[in-house]
């Protein structure tokens, strides 16, 4: 028999409510579900098929298809990018920028990688410090200039210094800014002309609610994400700020904030969202 | 005053003279969708449309007011309730702590409310407790700087406790001693142990829950573990010069039953300012 609109009308709206319970912004959680809808509209089903097992199986591709996004895989492209390789973190203020450089730094480094740090926060106040003390236990390169300078420059002398001395990958922190100052995004602009960036990496919270798919937006017209890593995971969060993220900017989740600590974070597996949102 | 989606929406009641169940549905369904995507808790969402809808329903129109008055006055008043009194600061001797999620805002909250008090010409004094942040004493001790209020800190002690005792023993002298501590979240016991005992050490009047006005549904959650660890006092709402619309904090005072006290409106010691409910109401439905 052939599925109707009103068949699927209490299973799609409990799963929609899980969509929100666990962050996925309202705008993206009613396009999956709408997407679902017009997929399973007017197929057949069997006789006893659950209708509500269906929804969930094509909910669960349609989750997949927002999340399988450009396949990047970030180690291989550390692989196969000729060196240095420059990779610039943007976020707003407070989402775990300096901590998630930190993190990936560390997993370089263990993967046998050189590393430079560059100290782009020329703005809030104990940001070099910051960064300094995770050099320095990290046992890596910073480049930083005094207060106030301009991030680009900072960014541009690390690369150079990279090059210079061969190191593989250069991490460049920024300032948190909020997407509704102009002048603060403009200075993104400004770094992405400058630097010659082989990743932009959007640093965003699992925290985050629906002003996950506004940021995202904003960054992305300002300077053009590649990837994004969500923190602060492990917060009892679910993770939809996931799929906020990536259906925002149709680039994948590249890794995800477990912690305060360097060993804290891991490559982003779609299937591991799936049991956190189902299971 | 209402945002203006919802506004439009409430036009489909604008012609009516009296309220039909079929349209107040769909009415209802829009501040829903309004409500949610502004970050209100799902199920907080769902008693507040049972309630508007019952009040819309069975309160009788009084002659003055169209069905879209009637409906936006419940509504409005619905999300005063939630929100309570705003939260008002003594200008007397008193010890305040600042707690909250990771990144939220604590640090650079100290040191406006340290400025607000200075400015009340109370003598301020902050003390970091935040022992495991790298940076975190220079962070602060710079803000401090900059409005000339005494600092307290050891950057080479661990124990934020002892920390915390020494300033309290060191600054006798001022009016107000704000006590900064490091960001955690409820599923980190050591974390939670650690504020509680902080918390006792400073014998805390003041206990207010730093939160970021984009926190998602995890707000009510985090916030009622935070007041079962400390009790709150209020909660104060950073980074509103963003596009947050602050639902999570609206679900966070309700489910403490607390009120909010100030909001974070920049990165700068000025961006702060008391809490004003009209004007968080109209952002949070707009
Ligand atoms: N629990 C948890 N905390 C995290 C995680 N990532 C970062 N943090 C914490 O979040 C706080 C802010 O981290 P930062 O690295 O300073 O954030 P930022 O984005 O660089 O901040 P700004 O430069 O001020 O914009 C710190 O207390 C970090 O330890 C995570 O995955 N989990
Ligand atoms: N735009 C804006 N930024 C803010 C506001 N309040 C704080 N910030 C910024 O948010 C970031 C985090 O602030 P912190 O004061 O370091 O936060 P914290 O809660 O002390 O962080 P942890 O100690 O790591 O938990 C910094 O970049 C601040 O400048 C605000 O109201 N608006
Ligand atoms: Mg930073
Ligand atoms: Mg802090």
């Amino acid at each position: 028999r052939e599925i109707k609109d009103k068949d699927l009308e209490e299973s799609l709206w409990d799963l929609e409510i899980a969509l929100l319970e666990s962050d996925v912004a309202v705008s993206v959680s009613e396009e999956i579900i709408e997407n679902v809808k017009k997929e399973l509209v007017g197929t057949k089903r069997k006789w006893r098929q659950d209708i509500g097992a269906l929804v969930e199986q094509a909910l669960r591709n349609g989750i997949l298809q927002v999340l399988d996004v450009n396949g990047l895989d970030f180690d291989e492209i550390i692989k196969n990018t000729p060196k240095p390789i420059t990779i610039v973190f943007t976020g707003i203020n407070g989402t775990g920028k300096t901590t998630t450089i930190a993190k990936v730094a560390y997993r370089l480094k263990n993967q046998g990688y050189s590393v430079v740090l560059a100290a782009g926060d020329t703005y809030r106040a104990g940001a070099l410090e910051q960064i300094e003390r995770h050099a320095e236990r990290l046992g890596v390169k910073l480049v930083k200039h005094q207060q106030g300078a301009d991030p680009a420059a900072v960014i541009y002398d690390a690369v150079q210094y990279a090059r210079a001395k061969h190191k593989d990958v250069v991490l460049a922190d920024t300032a948190g800014r909020i997407h509704t100052n102009v002048n603060l995004m403009n200075q993104l602009k400004k770094i992405e002309r400058v630097i010659d960036a082989d990743l932009v990496v959007f640093v965003d919270e699992a925290l985050a609610g629906n002003d996950a798919v506004e940021r995202a937006l904003q960054f992305n017209t300002a300077m053009a994400i590649d990837g994004s890593i969500l923190t602060k995971v492990d917060a009892d969060s679910k993770g939809g700020t996931a799929i906020s993220i990536a259906h925002t900017t149709s680039k994948p989740i590249l890794f995800l904030g477990i912690g305060q600590n360097y060993e804290d974070i891991v490559k982003f597996d779609p299937q591991w969202l799936l049991t956190r949102l189902f299971d | 005053n209402l945002g203006s989606s919802l506004r439009d929406t409430l036009k489909k009641l604008a012609r009516a003279n009296r309220i039909d169940e079929k349209t107040l549905n769909e009415v209802v369904k829009d501040i829903q969708r309004a409500l949610l995507s502004a970050d209100v808790n799902v199920a907080l969402v769902q008693q507040l449309s049972k309630r508007i809808k019952e009040r819309a329903l069975k309160e009788e129109l009084s002659g003055k007011l169209n069905p879209r008055q009637h409906v936006i006055n419940i509504v409005y008043q619905e999300l005063v309730a939630l929100l309570g009194e705003p939260i008002t600061v003594p200008l007397t001797r008193h010890t305040v702590i600042l707690v909250g999620l990771q990144g939220s805002g604590k640090t650079t909250t100290t040191v406006k409310l340290a400025r607000f008090f200075q400015k009340k010409g109370l003598k301020a004094a902050v003390i970091c407790a935040d022992t495991f942040r790298p940076g975190a004493y220079d962070q602060l001790s710079q803000l401090c700087e900059r409005i000339d209020v005494a600092f307290y800190g050891e950057s080479e002690n661990t124990n934020a406790v002892e920390i915390t005792a020494h300033g309290i023993a060191e600054l006798k002298r001022h009016d107000v001693i704000l006590v900064d501590t490091a960001g955690r979240h409820a599923l980190e016991s050591d974390l939670v142990l650690e504020m509680k005992a902080i918390n006792d050490i400073a014998n805390a009047d003041q206990r207010f829950l730093v939160l970021d006005s984009g926190i998602g549904q995890q707000a009510s959650e985090q916030a009622r573990a935070f007041n079962a660890a400390i009790g709150l006092t209020g909660v104060i709402v950073t980074k509103l010069d963003g596009t947050a619309k602050g639902g999570g904090a609206l679900s966070a005072v309700a489910e403490v039953g607390t009120g909010i006290a100030f909001i974070g409106t920049g990165e700068t010691i000025d961006d702060f300012e008391k809490f004003e409910p009209d004007r968080f109401i109209s952002r949070l439905l707009g």
